[in-house]
């Protein structure tokens, strides 16, 4: 996360961290107390559960809960340096308990619209800023929806940008997601602060670039492929 | 010639300003241990969580009831936090009562069903009799025709929850998080 702030201990109860070998390499979002969900890209590289450890609490060293993971499931149209349908989900072995510190977000319905210029924040432990360093604790940020339009523009994504996906962040740059972000929520508040989650960070060029805003997965546009997996 | 030696006895009485000592120092580390037994005994308070199940005649179930922060769900369970939260603030275990909180509703043949959780803080060595309380004062008050709650006879108990599981069902929903938008300081 660049431009960020420290995150409080449950002010994210549901972001998790992605491990191998005890080294965080992707974010993720719990949705069940077995399920987390995640970007497809993360397992570009090892696919295998075995090798995967979740952990929960804002310090990567000394986290609250860990959980091994049983199974990933990645969605079955991603294919690696591709960007659309950056979308998986993993199942833990055991289910974890949930407290004040450790529970999960709301999962949008398919028919969930997010406005642009909508106040969002993403969270993570991703790099400070491109090739930076990377924090021991949670790191989190306010962005704006933008517009796919606004995205779409040739001097920013040049059409890059499809339905599945949602654009945040600024033109200015700044405030942006980072390197070690990805699979990480990008939420939002509703009523009552409740937060939804609508967004799972993708891909972007650079972090905090001008004109190179956050690109996330849609979480609305694949409500029924999650709920065909991981039945949520 | 030796001279035969004699035996020296090996132990010698202490002086007595070594027991008084000695005595001082046992009754000291004993009123230490009596003080700490009572602090933790009496003082100590800890959480407590009970389950019970209230029964609601007059109302219909509704698919809502089960949809996540719906707004029949959340009115509804402030509405049964208030009535618990009065019943309790009125009675004799009111520096004992922290809240209620509804965990699930549920249809049955008499209307609806909602299982709540209640919390109370007490010291370890009243549990039965705080138990014993609760479970009159809930079922004096919902007996009377006032309430729109009533006791569920099928469970007439209330039901100590271990302190994780409790935490478990009380963090059971989604999207609880960072109150937003901060508060400026």
């Amino acid at each position: 996360v660049t431009h960020g702030q420290i995150a409080s201990q449950a002010a994210w109860p549901w972001q998790a961290s992605l491990q191998m070998d005890g080294t965080h390499f992707c974010g993720a979002s719990l949705i069940s107390a077995t399920w987390l969900l995640t970007a497809a890209h993360c397992f570009d590289n090892q696919k295998n559960p075995k090798m995967w450890m979740a952990s929960f609490g804002t310090t990567l060293r000394a986290p609250l809960v860990r959980r091994k993971v049983q199974s990933i499931i990645v969605h079955e149209n991603y294919a690696p340096h591709k960007h659309e349908d950056d979308i998986a989900v993993v199942k833990l072995a055991t289910p974890v308990l949930f407290s004040e510190n450790v529970h999960r977000v709301c999962l949008p319905n398919a028919t969930f619209e997010v406005l642009p210029k909508s106040k969002v924040f993403v969270t993570g432990w991703g790099a400070l800023k491109a090739s930076g360093p990377f924090p021991n604790t949670l790191r989190q940020v306010e962005v704006e929806v933008l517009s796919s339009d606004v995205c779409n523009r040739v001097y920013v994504y040049g059409g890059a940008v499809s339905s599945g996906m949602i654009c945040a962040g600024f033109l200015a740059g700044e405030r942006d997601a980072c390197e070690g972000d990805s699979g990480g929520p990008l939420v939002i508040a509703q009523d009552q602060n409740i937060w939804y989650l609508i967004g799972i960070v993708s891909w972007g060029i650079g972090c905090g670039k001008e004109n190179k805003p956050g690109l996330y997965t849609k979480v609305t546009h694949y409500r029924d492929w999650i709920k065909s997996k991981a039945n949520i | 010639l030796e001279k035969p030696g004699t035996l020296q006895r090996r132990t010698h009485s202490l002086k007595p300003w070594m027991i008084f000592l000695i005595t001082t120092a046992i009754v000291l580390a004993l009123a230490i241990i009596v003080g700490l037994l009572v602090y933790f005994l009496e003082y100590e308070q800890t959480i407590h969580y009970y389950q019970a199940s209230l029964q609601m005649p007059s109302i219909d179930y509704n698919p809502d009831f089960s949809v996540e922060h719906s707004k029949i769900k959340t009115d509804l369970k402030q509405k049964i936090n208030n009535e618990i939260d009065k019943i309790f603030q009125r009675s004799s275990l009111h520096h004992h009562y922290i809240q209620s909180h509804v965990v699930n509703f549920r249809p049955n043949n008499h209307g609806l069903k909602a299982n709540i959780l209640l919390r109370f803080k007490f010291t370890s060595n009243n549990a039965n009799t705080i138990k014993r309380q609760a479970n009159e004062i809930v079922h004096n008050n919902l007996k009377s025709s006032e309430s729109f709650l009533k006791i569920d006879t099928s469970l007439p108990y209330l039901t100590e929850v271990n302190g994780t599981q409790a935490e478990h069902v009380l963090n059971s929903c989604c999207g609880l998080g960072m109150e937003y938008p901060p508060m400026e300081r």
